[in-house]
């Protein structure tokens, strides 16, 4: 699973 | 990536766009928080400092581009081209009374106690408030223009379809970030009472005027 973060998000 | 971040992100993608069109339309900044765009250029720059660091998607890289690109446009339309339209008596809030707060509490309240984490914890707490120089220019003005409400309602959309997201993210990826989503709840209901005003009265061709 991808590394769960919010910095994925904009 | 799911629909309701797709939708919160083309509709904050739509809020720039349709703030850029009235003030490149109509030639005029009028009614438009000059503050609250310089809290949305530090909220972008806080949080994208790893936009040439950590490489996510092109979609990812392409809108943070676009949006760091155009809140510093937004802001040299105000301050600069269209400098003879904007309205500082009325953008008057005091700023200071956000950034020193939120910066205070991002020290405090943070996932981590690194410099680029508690960077990324303050645009998000910045965020949370940075419209409130604009709610407060459309108190004191007691009007606003129906492209700006458009504006308004698309910008107060996006981080609503973001709490989507993140309860979407919740159930099927069992993924929470209790600061973005507490902060993101304080910004959209920093949105509720505009909200009303779009719904009541802009849906119905009227123009939003604050106590009538």
């Amino acid at each position: 699973a991808t590394e769960q973060s919010s910095k994925d998000e904009l | 990536m799911n629909i309701f971040r797709l939708c919160g992100d083309m509709s904050h993608l739509a809020a720039i766009i349709i703030l850029l069109l009235k003030m490149w339309k109509t030639r005029s900044v009028a009614g438009i928080s000059g503050k609250s765009q310089i809290l949305f250029a530090t909220v972008f720059t806080a949080r994208y400092l790893d936009l040439f660091t950590s490489f996510i998607s092109i979609y990812n890289t392409c809108m943070k581009v676009f949006f760091i690109g155009t809140v510093y446009f937004t802001i040299y339309l105000i301050y600069m081209k269209f400098k003879a339209t904007y309205d500082s008596n009325h953008d008057s809030f005091r700023v200071e009374f956000l950034i020193v707060p939120v910066g205070g509490l991002a020290f405090l309240v943070n996932h981590e106690f690194a410099p680029l984490e508690i960077i990324w914890t303050f645009s998000i707490y910045l965020e949370s408030v940075a419209i409130l120089p604009q709610l407060f220019m459309i108190s004191k003005t007691g009007e606003a223009e129906t492209i700006t409400s458009h504006y308004l309602f698309a910008l107060g959309s996006y981080r609503a379809l973001y709490l989507c997201n993140w309860i979407y993210r919740y159930y099927a990826e069992g993924f929470f970030d209790l600061i973005a989503v507490v902060a993101g709840v304080v910004q959209t209901i920093l949105y509720c009472d505009f909200f009303y005003l779009y719904i009541t009265k802009v849906m119905k061709g009227k123009k939003i005027s604050l106590p009538a």
